[in-house]
This record gives C-alpha cells, sequence and structure tokens, in this order.
C-alpha cells in the first residue's frame, strides 16, 4: 500500500496514532514493534521522513506525521 | 503541553519542511 514495506507501513501508524505532543520516541517506537530491530526501525523512520510522512520533534529521536493533526 | 514556545517553533518549522518534501516527492510520483 502507498509504497510503503510493512515494517515503513507499521512505523507510520504507530507515529500518527501517537498523541503524544512532542510525537513517539524511538524508543518507545521499539518498545511497541519488539519484534523489529532498532537498525530497521531507524531505517524506516530515516525514509519516512525523507518522504515527508513524518518529521523530528524536539530532537532527531521524536516523531510526528505530517498526516495527523 | 510541556513544550517551549522554542520547541514549539522548532516543531512547527520541521512541520512545514516535511510537507514540502512530501508534496515534491508526490509531484514526483505524476
Amino acid at each position: 500500500v502507498n509504497g510503503l514495506t510493512a515494517h515503513q507501513s507499521q512505523v507510520l501508524t504507530l507515529i500518527k496514532n501517537c498523541p503524544v505532543a512532542e510525537g513517539m520516541s524511538l524508543q518507545e517506537l521499539k518498545f511497541q514493534l519488539h519484534n523489529i530491530s532498532m537498525a530497521t526501525i531507524k531505517q524506516a523512520v530515516e525514509f519516512l521522513s525523507s518522504e515527508g510522512h513524518i518529521y523530528s520533534t524536539v530532537d532527531d529521536d521524536h516523531y510526528k506525521s505530517t498526516d495527523a493533526e | 503541553s510541556g513544550l517551549t514556545e522554542e520547541q514549539k517553533r522548532r516543531i512547527e518549522e520541521n512541520r512545514q519542511k516535511a510537507l514540502a518534501r512530501r508534496a515534491e516527492r508526490l509531484a514526483a510520483q505524476k
């Protein structure tokens, strides 16, 4: 769907649904996606960021989705 | 929220940049 891999979609869905003002941290993503390695999560985050689906917030460890309001 | 004005400004700036990247990618796909 929409040109994303399964892992990228999972990461994007979690970030989209995160209600916290500063967005979702990499640590929280890893906690939710315990079956995916941190390296894979970081790769997905980098890709999603380069495509403009997500952006970093207070630091490079926290992300929000451009689709969410 | 517990964010400072500076943090809110930075977040909004990054959001605008991401939206611009998104629009660029979508335009390139067409």
